[in-house]
């Protein structure tokens, strides 16, 4: 062509942001991270608590992410999921030794701070099990079931989650499949997902789950149960700019 | 249209075209030259610690605000992994340049990133950023 002209190379106008500004850029930066709002300052732990079981757990599945963005083998659930929730269940019940048979153990969970939009790909529940002596070395059948409905005159509705067999011995986490609860989680957005947990001896005898060494909320901090979830979402979600 | 030229002119021209200089002051060829940087990636970091949200953010401290930044001139050099595309609207915006855009220079690889941290409700949450950071810039 014609008339080439030597351009000037282009200088971003460079200017400092005002205080206003500057929060609603960060409130962009969030918003494209994901993150619902500017985070609030928290209370810093104390010296002597320990680390959480539920953020160790988130830790090691985000380097176990990064892994996985750097070429290495996709750990389970996370290759088909975009979002991870773990939550620490807010109520505690127990049906133990001062009641009939069968003995339980529940959990409740509070879920409205799952997103709309996002699909479950998988929810596990996880508890610590210490090694149980009573009885000694024998099979316990460990069952989850989702509290459907509660009735006051009789024994609430339940619907089965996962069985796991294991050995009165043993020692570790265990992980519970409750992936079949999210249909109904999902419906009912604004009630408390409810997890109950039973343990049975090899003959059918019910058996109260802390003799069993299930851990509670009453268990080091390292070691309380929670719940995991694992998200995928429907379609990318339009960001009107500001 | 490109003319065909005459047979003779051709092996002149064809020995002629060998180096690019011969065009210098027809064409500008933008590599380097004059101070310009050619399309590149540039580094830069943003810190949540500056931000002020490691009390929320578990991880990680930072992020990778790669951007992709320089000229797209015609001819462009394999470092700037330009398309066909591009090095054809890169020429055509020398003879149009009213018309036709200038090449653009874009990422051309993106990567994910994570982000670990508290809700509102202090759950854990762990979210995975598709095409978060710049790997590669190009000619595009």
């Amino acid at each position: 062509g014609s008339g080439h002209r030597l351009r000037p190379p282009y200088v971003f106008p460079q200017r400092r942001l005002g205080i206003h500004e500057r929060r609603d850029m960060q409130r962009e930066i969030l918003a494209v991270l994901g993150l619902p709002e500017l985070p609030r300052p928290r209370a810093s732990p104390a010296a002597s608590r320990q680390p959480a079981s539920a953020p160790l757990f988130m830790l090691d599945l985000y380097h176990a992410m990064a892994d996985d963005d750097n070429g290495g083998p996709p750990p389970p659930h996370l290759g088909r999921s975009d979002l991870v929730m773990s939550f620490v269940n807010m109520v505690e019940r127990d049906r133990t030794l001062d009641y009939q048979e069968p003995h339980w153990k529940e959990f409740l969970f509070d879920l409205t701070q799952i997103p709309a939009g996002e699909a479950v790909t998988a929810a596990e529940f996880r508890i610590y099990k210490e090694p149980s002596t009573h009885p000694l070395n024998t099979t316990l059948h460990v069952s989850m079931f989702e509290v459907v409905q509660e009735h006051s005159n009789r024994e609430s509705d339940l619907f089965f989650l996962d069985l796991q067999t294991l050995r009165s011995g043993d020692e570790g986490w265990l992980v519970l499949d409750i992936t079949a609860a999210s249909d109904r989680w999902l419906l009912s957005h604004n009630k408390d997902l409810g997890l109950r947990l039973y343990v049975e001896t090899q003959d059918g005898h019910s058996m109260d789950p802390g003799l069993a060494g299930l851990l509670g909320q009453q268990a080091p901090r390292s070691r309380q149960p929670f719940m995991v979830g694992f998200f995928r979402a429907s379609q990318s979600p339009v960001r009107a700019p500001r | 249209a490109v003319r065909p030229l005459k047979r003779k002119r051709q092996l002149n021209k064809t020995n002629q075209m060998q180096h690019s200089n011969k065009h210098a002051g027809v064409f500008d060829d933008g590599h380097g030259s004059r101070g310009r940087d050619v399309c590149r990636r540039h580094e830069l970091y943003v810190s949540f610690r500056d931000l002020g949200w490691l009390d929320s953010v578990i991880a990680p401290q930072g992020y990778s605000a790669y951007y992709c930044a320089g000229e797209c001139n015609y001819p462009m050099n394999s470092s700037m992994n330009s398309t066909n595309h591009a090095n054809m609207q890169a020429l055509i915006h020398l003879t149009k340049p009213d018309v036709v855009p200038k090449v653009c220079c874009v990422p051309t690889e993106l990567s994910a990133i994570s982000v670990l941290y508290y809700d509102r409700s202090n759950n854990v949450i762990l979210r995975k950023e598709r095409n978060m950071v710049v790997q590669a810039c190009g000619c595009h």
